[in-house]
C-alpha cells in the first residue's frame, strides 16, 4: 500500500521533489502476472535524511541475485510507462558488468535527487535492474525532445563515472512496447 | 522559483548528519 511521504522534520534538509521507492521481482510460477502487481512499495521521503534513512536498510541492488528491480520516481508518478508523465517520454538504458550496480545507483539517484539534470520537470525517475549477466540503469524521462535527452546523457556520462565503452542507448517507450523488450 | 540542488558531496555529507539515522 503507498503511503506518501512525511513532512520533512525540524533540521532536515528537504528535496526538490518527493520521491517513491518500488521493488518488483519476476514471479516464477505465475507468468500471466500482470507487470503492475509485481510492484511492491517500499517508501516514499521528501528530504535527504529521509532518503539516507531508507536507502541504508534496504538490500543493495548489486548483493541482489534473481530477476529483480528497484524503481524510484518522484511522488505521483507510477514507474510504468502507461503513467501519463511517462506516456510521451523514455529512458537512457546502460548496461553494466557485473560488480558496478550497487555503485552506479548510487551515483544515479543521488543525481537526481539533488537536481544535477538542470532539464526542469522532465526526469521522472530511475530503475536499476539486476539480471544474471549484465545489470540494466535506467532513467526514464517526460519527452523525447533530442536536445533534452542530450542533456541528460551529457550529464549521465559525468555524473556516473563509467567504464570507456560502456554502451548507452536512448529508447521512447513506445518503440520498447512495438518490439517487446522492457515490458 | 528556485530549484533545491545539491551536489553529490553535500548529499554524501548529510548522510552522517544524526537525523538521516
Amino acid at each position: 500500500a503507498f503511503r506518501p511521504a512525511p513532512k520533512p522534520g525540524e533540521g532536515e534538509h528537504p528535496l526538490q521533489y518527493n520521491y517513491a521507492i518500488w521493488f518488483s521481482r519476476r514471479s516464477q510460477g505465475n507468468k500471466s502476472m500482470r507487470y503492475d502487481q509485481n510492484l511492491k512499495f517500499i517508501a516514499s521521503f521528501a528530504s535527504v535524511e529521509q532518503f539516507w534513512n531508507i536507502h541504508s536498510y534496504i538490500v543493495r541492488p548489486g548483493d541482489m541475485s534473481g530477476h529483480v528491480d528497484y524503481h524510484l520516481f518522484k511522488e505521483g508518478i507510477r514507474p510504468m510507462w502507461e503513467d501519463d508523465a511517462n506516456k510521451h517520454g523514455g529512458k537512457w538504458i546502460i548496461r553494466l558488468k557485473k560488480g558496478l550496480a550497487s555503485r552506479c545507483w548510487e551515483n544515479l539517484i543521488l543525481a537526481m535527487l539533488g537536481e544535477q539534470f538542470m532539464v526542469g520537470e522532465e526526469i521522472c525517475g530511475a530503475v536499476i535492474s539486476i539480471r544474471f549477466q549484465d545489470d540494466i540503469l535506467s532513467l526514464w524521462n517526460r519527452s523525447n525532445d533530442q536536445t533534452i535527452t542530450s542533456r541528460i546523457r551529457d550529464t549521465l556520462q559525468r555524473v556516473l563515472n563509467l567504464p570507456p565503452n560502456t554502451i548507452m542507448e536512448y529508447k521512447a517507450h513506445t518503440d520498447s512496447l512495438k518490439d517487446n523488450t522492457s515490458f | 522559483g528556485t530549484r533545491i540542488v545539491y551536489d553529490r558531496s553535500r548529499l554524501m555529507q548529510l548522510r552522517n548528519s544524526p537525523l538521516a539515522k
